[in-house]
């Protein structure tokens, strides 16, 4: 396991973004792994569509809410397309899904893997390397607050209310830490990003992890 | 927007500014330890940000299989 490891250095993670007033972060944390994972098979990085998993995942609640393992249980058994951010852009609000035709170009997933990691958080730095950036679900009520710095405290596990996507670690210093892309745009915590203390199962994060496969 | 808006504005950021001072006062000595303070949520009241942020729910799913470290059949 090497000390430090980001996929950003990989150049296969998208920018932050910002889910603004829709309670989203579900398909937010979803396409990004989505993206990450055609990217690392050597596809153009692109931003995909949220909306779309807004829209037509109707296993979820769109702005209202929604679970990344419904999301990507949507994505597996439908073997949905997919696609461009540009074709179906971010509007802050649940619409009507929109379909393509089969001939249009978009992102399907082969499958994807989800497990409780809690006391194997090394275990779960492998399968990041292994599988690409994850998907979690942390307690994030005291991230409404965070500037910067290790989050080590007040969160605890099973009270998880967030998805976000880990695409790295570092444990280079004396607390090593997870790498944590939220959507809450880039000028929230360190550019868009939190850092997260690995080991104890800080704020659930290892309590509902999945990764995807294209 | 609206007086009534902006009162409760002004209270959740008076509230928000305790809770800072909370959060970042019960750890002073610890290393790297996350700092708290006035961000773009700072006007949202704990229930309010919950509400419209905090939208995801955890899935129940199998302990992660860690390979079982295989048996030594023979100790030299």
């Amino acid at each position: 396991l090497p000390v430090k490891f980001d996929w950003r250095d990989k150049h296969v993670v998208t920018q932050v973004r910002n889910q603004h007033m829709c309670g989203g972060c579900w398909a937010f944390s979803v396409v990004g792994a989505v993206e990450s994972a055609y990217a690392r098979k050597g596809q153009p990085l692109e931003e995909l569509s949220v909306q779309q998993v807004i829209d037509c995942s109707y296993n979820n609640y769109g702005c209202n809410g929604g679970t990344p393992s419904s999301a990507f249980t949507w994505l597996n058994k439908t073997q949905v397309k997919l696609v461009k951010d540009s074709e179906y852009p971010f509007k802050v609000q649940n619409g009507l899904c929109r379909y393509f035709s089969d001939s249009h170009p978009g992102y399907s997933i082969k499958d994807y893997s989800a497990f409780d990691f809690s006391g194997q958080e090394d275990e779960m730095a492998k399968a990041l390397l292994n599988f690409g950036p994850l998907v979690v679900v942390v307690d994030a009520m005291s991230w409404q607050d965070y500037l910067g710095g290790i989050i080590q405290h007040h969160c605890s596990s099973g009270e998880a209310n967030h998805a976000v996507l880990i695409t790295g670690f570092d444990k280079t210093g004396s607390t090593p830490y997870w790498i944590v892309r939220n959507s809450w745009g880039s000028s929230w915590g360190v550019d868009g990003y939190a850092h997260v203390k690995m080991g104890g199962n800080i704020c659930g994060i290892a309590d509902s992890v999945s990764a995807v496969f294209v | 927007s609206g007086p009534r808006s902006r009162e409760r504005q002004t209270a959740a950021f008076r509230e928000s500014l305790k809770r800072h001072h909370y959060l970042n006062s019960l750890f002073p000595g610890e290393n790297y330890t996350a700092v708290y303070g006035v961000n773009q949520f700072s006007y949202l009241l704990p229930e309010e940000f919950k509400a419209i942020y905090l939208r995801s729910k955890p899935s129940k799913y199998p302990r992660y299989p860690v390979e079982a470290p295989k048996p030594t059949s023979s100790v030299p």
